[in-house]
């Protein structure tokens, strides 16, 4: 139970990076 | 931003590289020896801008030639606007296929493709990765980030 509820708190904080991510202004490439 | 500590650089190279297959490039991209031309990166950077990175500028890079990694590097990844961060020795990487210095590199290149305007297509393909993968991508990204000029 400890280490589904520390697998979806992984999830959750990796989730929560890359939608913030998605959501930051595009810079230039390159 | 919380950080997640230090990144392990060859596992930051394995996870890069497992990151770099999902470009589907013609070059092969299995192994650090793969790399060491610098074909696939160059054929990456084609894929994550293909109009700053033209056929004019990959028509330079040729598999047999050891002179590919200064038309990657110098054009392709000096223009991010990164301070502080220990740039790759790409003589160790071409001549000793270093993972290390790959791991940055490709470390440059991840930064080049989160920040692109295809950016949601290839952050959705991270997210769809295995959980431990994403977790050093994270990192990467974040390292860079720690280090981005305004």
């Amino acid at each position: 139970d400890a280490n589904m509820k520390a697998g979806a708190a992984t999830e959750g904080v990796l989730a929560n990076f890359f939608n913030s991510l998605l959501s930051k202004k595009t810079g230039s490439p390159g | 931003m919380s950080t997640s500590g230090p990144l392990d650089r060859l596992e930051l190279c394995e996870s890069l590289l497992t990151w770099v297959q999902t470009f589907g490039v013609e070059a092969q991209c299995k192994t650090v020896e793969d790399m060491t031309n610098g074909v696939v990166m160059a054929q990456a950077l084609q894929k994550i801008d293909e109009v700053y990175f033209n056929d004019a500028w990959i028509s330079r890079i040729k598999p047999d030639v050891g002179d590919n990694w200064s038309v990657v590097f110098s054009y392709g990844i000096l223009g991010q606007h990164i301070n502080d961060f220990t740039l790759p020795d790409v003589s160790l990487i071409g001549e000793h296929s270093d993972p290390a210095e790959l791991g940055r590199m490709l470390q440059l290149i991840l930064g080049c493709a989160v920040n692109c305007e295809q950016k949601q297509e290839y952050i959705q393909t991270i997210m769809m990765m295995e959980e431990s993968v994403q977790h050093v991508v994270m990192t990467a990204i974040q390292e860079l980030m720690s280090k981005e000029t305004p």
